[in-house]
């Protein structure tokens, strides 16, 4: 059997080609998420994702978890779910967790006149 | 599932990928690394070898820019393969992180080297503007795979979100700052370099000229972009390809003889030389009166050892300086014939500045650079810049035609990085 089937092949999603991710538009599906990105959420950031609700994420560390999300994406830090907020959580992403930022004096400025041509 | 069970588990000092405190952590010790698209998970949506082109590319362009090749199997064990790559839906491929169908998440790394790609998604080739571009998700996967966290910063390819490309995308300097700082810089000897001047016409009629500087190893080569501090986005390219008529390979010295009277480029190679046209970018069939090319270098050039070494052309003096062992040959271009106090030591033409810091012997290249105005003794890893009139002004103590002590090439020149020879030709 190839190395990743199971051998009654259950773990093959039988291909349906309208599925379509569910978009995120509640609080719940949000803590879903700011756990999943590694955002919030006791859970290890990159472990199996587990269908049941995530840990219930009390209200202000809910806040948190959604201020520092918003202040990587650039959005006004005011810790409530707004439609800007849930458009990019919406957005279309990598699934590797996100990592704290780099303060931003880690970053090598880039040489002047730096131009991105084609290749 | 028990596969990647175990990978979820953090190696001895190791955070599991993407967990809030981790950052950029080299993945691999090895320098080449091989990859395959998993038989059983292509995607519905590009032919397989579609697939496999953009999946190369992709693995190229982190090669173009790192020490690491990349080199795809198809008939190791699965086990052994470094990095494999598959399309999914929904839970898929036995891995625990269940794809959420069209739109959000489009693809996620795991830490030893497995890729997938949600197969609901809308991926699509280079060429097409639409959809997502598999191209980019697999050259952001593969960061991941490497060891780069994600990242906000604007333009770079680790950023979380898909950016709709406006132009064809490449690594931008941060990016492969980065990767570098995990696998080093590329290091490597090189055949020859030189700049390549050639006179343009503006769209005002005025003549300008212009140069471009190139980098010889082997069967490729390397444009370098002074201005960006990198080399041409798509290198290394086969000499073959790029140069008409000259050998395909391993060139010893390039001559640019270039004076009021004479505009002449010259490539050397064992015992001959090739004149190369540069309007008709080709090598010349044969000279001005008709002798055929490739000629001997002791017909056109009496007194000069073969093989070389390497050359350059001082055009202030109007020398040809040839380089053979440990000695270096002077050659009047406009008498033709060697200077009679010649050949030399190169030691004593050449002296060093800090004593025994010094090529001595068998240099890779003397590169006079327009880019700075200076003469480079290449050798292995390391480069000599002789003495100019600029350093003599500041410091009239130093020998005329000292060699500064030496540094690292790829502190000077970034990113000549080679490619694994199965995508040499891309």
């Amino acid at each position: 059997e190839t190395l990743f089937h199971s051998r009654d092949h259950s773990d093959l999603e039988p291909s349906s080609p309208l599925r379509q991710a569910k978009p995120i538009a509640d609080i719940p599906a949000a803590q879903r998420f700011l756990s999943r990105y590694g955002w919030s959420g006791a859970q290890a950031a990159w472990g199996p994702s587990l269908g049941g609700p995530p840990e219930a994420t009390p209200g202000a560390a809910l806040a948190e978890a959604v201020r520092r999300f918003q202040q990587a994406n650039r959005l006004p830090a005011s810790g409530e779910l707004d439609a800007a907020t849930l458009a990019a959580m919406n957005r279309p992403r990598c699934g590797v967790p996100d990592t704290r930022l780099p303060p931003p004096a880690a970053q090598t400025p880039p040489p002047p006149g730096l131009l991105h041509r084609a290749r | 599932p028990k596969r990647f069970l175990q990978m979820l588990l953090p190696g001895p000092g190791r955070q599991p990928e993407g967990s809030l405190d981790g950052g950029a952590t080299r993945a691999f010790s090895k320098r080449v690394l091989t990859w395959r698209l998993v038989g059983e998970a292509f995607s519905s949506q590009l032919s397989v070898a579609e697939q496999r082109y953009i999946f190369r590319l992709a693995f190229r362009m982190w090669s173009e820019v790192t020490p690491l090749d990349f080199q795809e199997d198809l008939t190791a064990p699965g086990a052994v393969v470094d990095i494999k790559l598959g399309f999914g839906r929904g839970r898929h491929l036995g891995c625990p992180r269940v794809f959420d169908g069209g739109g959000q998440e489009f693809a996620h790394a795991w830490r030893l080297g497995d890729i997938h790609f949600d197969d609901d998604e809308h991926f699509t080739p280079p060429s097409s503007d639409m959809g997502i571009s598999l191209l980019k998700v697999a050259v952001h996967e593969i960061g991941h795979v490497l060891g780069l966290p994600h990242t906000y910063r604007t333009g770079s390819i680790m950023q979380p979100n898909y950016a709709p490309q406006e132009t064809a995308f490449e690594l931008d300097w941060s990016d492969r700052k980065a990767i570098q700082r995990l696998y080093g810089s590329c290091e490597g000897s090189f055949d020859t370099a030189f700049d390549w001047i050639r006179k343009e016409r503006t769209p005002y009629g005025e003549v300008v000229v212009r140069f471009s500087t190139y980098f010889f190893r082997k069967s490729w080569y390397w444009l370098y972009e002074n201005r960006h501090n990198r080399t041409r986005y798509g290198d290394p390219i086969q000499i073959l390809i790029g140069w008409r008529g000259i050998p395909t390979q391993n060139i010893d010295a390039f001559v640019h003889i270039w004076t009021w009277k004479r505009d002449v480029r010259y490539f050397f190679k064992g015992n001959q030389y090739w004149s190369y046209d540069s309007e008709e970018d080709q090598a010349h069939t044969a000279d001005e009166r008709g002798r055929r090319y490739p000629r001997l270098i002791s017909e056109g050039f009496p007194g000069v050892p073969s093989p070389l070494d390497t050359a350059f052309f001082e055009r202030r003096q109007q020398l040809i300086y040839f380089f053979q062992e440990s000695l270096v040959f002077a050659f009047d271009v406009n008498r033709n014939r060697l200077l009679s106090s010649y050949p030399k030591k190169i030691t004593k033409v050449f002296p060093a500045i800090v004593p025994q810091n010094h090529p001595f012997r068998n240099i890779d290249s003397a590169y006079y650079s327009y880019a700075h105005n200076s003469v480079f003794f290449f050798k292995g890893n390391a480069y000599w810049k002789v003495v100019n009139d600029k350093d003599k002004q500041r410091n009239s103590w130093l020998p005329s035609n000292g060699l500064f002590p030496k540094k690292s090439i790829s502190e000077k020149w970034f990113d000549v990085c080679d490619v694994h020879m199965s995508t040499l030709n891309m």
